[in-house]
């Protein structure tokens, strides 16, 4: 699995 | 979007406004660290800059603004307002000692090496340590206020619902970011003292004393 961005979160 | 980030992001809302009311009803913000708000204000500013370039939802944009609003509220509450009452002599950890390492690492771990996402991921690293002037002020003073601890409490268990929510996203979406999950981790951990202080005398009816 590869790492993903967390920009929808606050 | 799952129950632990909703949940997540309403106690840190609660936290916001808790602290808010709590500077507003007694016209004074005694007990609190104007250090570790400038610093919330610097992490939502840095953070949020996407609003005007990544659309994601309106319950998204809503909140960012929310936040970026209230915490420049307290800082401007704290600074102008109420500055008379700005306990600042207990207020002396050195933020430059936060920010500059912050800054550093920001440049030297990202996902992306581009001038918005290192400003994000500084928002990230600096939010797991923004609060430690909030909690020296109280390790220098020994006690906090009820109303204080309830709004750390609040925004402690806003990065510990996240926590959950990204084991729920990574069973059910394969979703991991490296980056917010480790800084997430630490800021969590940096509450831990304190949860056990609350549960085990806040929750009581107690004041939070620490022991001499």
């Amino acid at each position: 699995r590869k790492a993903t961005h967390a920009k929808d979160e606050l | 979007m799952n129950v632990f980030r909703l949940v997540g992001d309403l106690s840190h809302l609660l936290a916001i406004i808790i602290l808010l009311l709590k500077i507003w009803k007694t016209r004074s913000c005694a007990g609190v660290s104007g250090k570790s708000q400038i610093l919330f204000s610097l992490v939502f500013i840095t953070r949020y800059l996407d609003l005007f370039t990544n659309f994601i939802s309106v319950y998204n944009s809503v909140m960012k603004i929310i936040y970026l609003v209230t915490s420049l509220g307290t800082v401007y509450l704290m600074y102008f307002k109420f500055k008379a009452t700005y306990d600042s002599n207990h207020d002396t950890f050195r933020i430059e000692f936060l920010v500059v390492p912050v800054g550093g690492l920001s440049f030297l771990v990202n996902h992306d090496f581009t001038p918005l996402e290192i400003l994000w991921t500084f928002s990230i690293y600096l939010e797991s340590v923004a609060i430690l002037p909030q909690l020296f002020m109280i390790s220098k003073t020994g006690e906090a206020e009820t109303i204080t601890s309830h709004y750390l409490f609040a925004l402690g268990s806003y990065r510990a619902l996240y926590i959950v929510n990204w084991v729920y996203r990574y069973y059910t979406e394969g979703f991991f970011d490296l980056i917010a999950i480790v800084a997430g981790c630490v800021q969590t951990i940096l509450y831990c003292d304190f949860f056990y202080l609350y549960i085990t005398k806040v929750l009581k009816g107690k004041q939070l004393k620490l022991p001499a």
